[in-house]
């Protein structure tokens, strides 16, 4: 039991590492607090672009966001779920990280399930499908939107 | 779904393989959604839906239109592989609640219990509160989180 | 002491209603949890654009962000405070809410002085002064931006 | 300010009256600067800050360069209108923190106490913890609290 737990861990914290790099540019891990004990808690080291080693409680908004989603990413490559349901996760990125986080669910998206609710215009191009959804008198309602983009290819 | 928070008409809406989005204004329903599939997937916390008690996530009508009677919620998987122990080609999942808060679920149309609902889901390592679903405003849980309950989210996937 | 307490409460209401009509087009209002008890919990009611009333705690997220902003600004406008610092205030906010809340805080600083941090455009370009603020090798600077649109206004 | 978090070298900002804005990509330092004013009215939760201890809000270094030995902060207001009970044109309020974590505070130039500061700072209706503050990710707060912590909000203002 103790063996599946370590091979789950070192797997997902090489992949943490690769997506933690493509999307931050910078150092990041993924540690046992006290590495004999599979009972301890998981730290997350994560220095964005070669910045000095902070603890994550000190990084930006922005920073948090990325190294959450680069840590969602990371489990998602060892074992997908069946689905992702992500909510306005991008309300704290700038431009830059918004369109590295889009890029990178277009990428998965080729094997995995995402559903993307989302306000930022270049997500949403980068999406298979789009649903607009709207209110009237209270009532929601969804329609299937084209986007030019989609027509041609 | 039907009659549930906003959606009193009944809507279908296919979800796809790969990349889906929603977009829309401020209010327009979007997480409304999302609150559909995990009150479909058995989530009992009305709270992270942001209902004080079940009977408020029926529509509850306007100006000119009464409250619905109930609200209901059905989720279509693809079985072609048969990750779900069961021989049919796709699954559905169907919960229906009524003013008193009652919740009758269904698998494949034939009622059953919440428990067998959760079991069956569980088969295809789906969960009503899954990490794979990120609520609004939580996507740095995971950083704001105590490093045990980190821990956790690898012991649930190992 | 509680006839100050009423004749705050009674003029921030009424700013309340005038700020929430104009930013979310529908009605609002502040009300004690019990009118005759000034130790009671302050209410808001709040019903976007004609929607049903319902609990404060179930608007979606840009809901909130514009009540939240609408009790802010009725209170500024009964008595401002010496100024005004917004960290990513319009996060959760749609295109057309960001525009609004832009504006409001536009003509509100013709009197008070606010500080706006935000990644959105039009936010910025509303600004009468902007500055970028970049990291290099772990240094913050800052820079006078200026915008083409300041030259020709 | 000089020396506090991200900014290494001594920079001013010119706030004038009006609308400014700041703006950059993620952890380019935005909120650093919100901290820093907060740090100078005195602001003692260091958690509110972003940091577990106080002398973590020092610069503290790069690969080739070290740490800063002090962090400080000065805010100048302008007093034409005399609401700060003193006669200077303008008033400044610096606050300067070294490795053990010690704060002094000066009004003026002069060295003075956090409480002194409080004081003059409460006679223009200034306060480090005031909701004219809106921290990032806070917007909503005055929606998700109490009743009874949003009626304290109007004796306040009272
Ligand atoms: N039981 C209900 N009956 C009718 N309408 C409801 C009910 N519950 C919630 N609503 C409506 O749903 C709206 C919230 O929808 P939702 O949270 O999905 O918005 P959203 O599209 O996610 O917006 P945002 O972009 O601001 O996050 C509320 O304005 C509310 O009026
Ligand atoms: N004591 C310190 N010394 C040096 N750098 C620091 C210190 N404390 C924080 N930082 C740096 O400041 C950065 C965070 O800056 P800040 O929170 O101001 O970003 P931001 O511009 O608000 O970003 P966002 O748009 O994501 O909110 C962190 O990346 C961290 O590296
Ligand atoms: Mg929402
Ligand atoms: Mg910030």
């Amino acid at each position: 039991k103790k063996e599946v737990f370590y091979e789950c861990l070192r797997a997902i914290d090489k992949n943490f590492r690769e997506v933690f790099k493509e999307i931050a540019k910078g150092e990041g891990s993924l540690q046992l607090e006290n590495p004999l004990d599979i009972r301890s808690g998981l730290l997350i080291q994560a220095n964005p672009a070669g910045k000095n080693l902070l603890n994550i409680d000190a990084m930006s908004g922005g920073e948090k966001t990325l190294t959450a989603l680069a840590f969602l990413f990371a489990i998602l490559k060892y074992k997908p779920a069946p689905f992702y349901i992500l909510d306005e996760v991008d309300a704290a990125l700038d431009k830059v990280n918004t369109r590295k986080i889009a890029e990178m669910i277009k990428k998965l998206s080729k094997k995995e399930q995402f559903i993307v609710i989302t306000h930022n215009d270049y997500t949403i191009k980068q999406g298979d499908r789009v649903y607009g959804v709207s209110m009237e008198n209270g009532e929601s309602k969804i329609l299937g939107l084209e986007l030019p983009e989609m027509k041609a290819g | 779904m039907q009659g549930f928070k906003s959606f009193r008409k009944r809507v279908s809406i296919p979800i796809l393989p790969g990349f889906t989005v929603f977009c829309g204004p401020n209010g327009s329903g979007k997480t409304n959604i999302l609150d559909a599939v995990c009150f479909a997937l058995g989530r009992t916390s009305t709270k992270s839906m942001r209902a004080d008690r079940l009977h408020e996530l029926i529509y509850h009508g306007n100006a000119s239109i009464p409250p619905s009677d109930y609200a209901s919620v059905s989720l279509w998987f693809d079985n072609s592989d048969r990750v779900f122990p069961l021989e049919t080609p796709e699954v559905s999942i169907k919960r229906k609640i009524n003013k008193k808060g009652i919740s009758v679920y269904k698998i494949n149309g034939k009622t059953t219990t919440r428990e067998k609902v959760l079991e069956l889901l569980s088969s295809a390592r789906i969960h009503p509160d899954g990490f794979n679903i990120i609520m609004q405003g939580d996507v740095s849980q995971v950083i704001d989180m105590s490093p045990e309950e980190r821990r956790e989210i690898i012991d649930q996937v190992a």
